[in-house]
């Protein structure tokens, strides 16, 4: 472990932490997209599948930090799509999950180290983490604003990805330990923020609200 | 070995 990834799986759940908040507190998933929220569960319980394989003791911060990004992601979409439904913004939520859940799913049978139940499933799940933000951007762009709580939930989860490639340049240098598809894959993921970091650093910092286009 | 192999990162 080094401080990269400490502070990146840090503001992993600092990031789901907010948006848990946002919506329990306003009561309300406006300008939340449903179809992020439900990719990134996909992404955890393929992900972390052995936890449903194999019962392991739940001895270490690992398996309790797995089960929490579970759990947590389930009831963000039960919120959303249950509890809350009457302020879920359907209409523009509307980016085809498929166009995004086919490709991984394809790619993870084509590129991966392994091929074998789990790690294509776990191939699958990087691929999609990768892309899996974009229903929520597509939303703001249709929106044409973000709630300033929405933009520190997305700093928050764009940040993440941004430190653990810090933490894959610190291991591959220090440990000499490298998982290509996992970077080349967090890469993409961190480039598709660079447009909303800008705009998150250029506005809310200054307590002005993400307005587009820009 | 598998172990290392493995992924060790959430």
């Amino acid at each position: 472990m080094n401080i990269f990834r400490l502070f990146g799986d840090l503001s992993h759940l600092a990031a789901i932490a907010i948006l848990l908040l946002k919506i329990w507190k306003t009561r309300s998933c406006a300008g939340v997209s449903g179809k992020t929220q439900l990719l990134f569960a996909v992404c955890f319980i393929t992900r972390y599948i052995d936890l449903f394989l194999h019962f392991v003791s739940l001895y270490n911060t690992e398996k309790v930090m797995k089960l929490i990004y579970i759990s947590a992601s389930v009831f963000t979409c039960y919120l959303i799509f249950f509890k809350f439904k009457a302020t879920y913004d359907g209409n523009h939520d509307s980016m085809r999950a498929e166009f995004l859940i086919v490709p991984a799913a394809g790619l993870a049978c084509l590129i991966n180290t392994k091929f074998d139940a789990i790690e294509i499933l776990w191939t699958f799940s990087i691929y999609l983490e990768a892309v899996a933000i974009l229903p929520q951007l597509f939303l703001i762009s249709k929106t044409g604003e973000a709630e300033t709580i929405t933009s520190h939930y997305l700093f928050a989860q764009g940040s993440y990805r941004a430190l653990y490639i810090l933490n894959w340049i610190y291991r591959y240098h220090y440990e000499s330990h490298v998982d290509t598809i996992a970077i080349v894959a967090g890469v993409v993921q961190t480039i598709l923020y660079c447009d909303f970091f800008y705009l998150y650093i250029t506005k809310v910092v200054k307590g002005q609200k993400i307005v587009l286009p820009a | 070995s598998p172990a290392d192999e493995k992924h060790d990162e959430l």
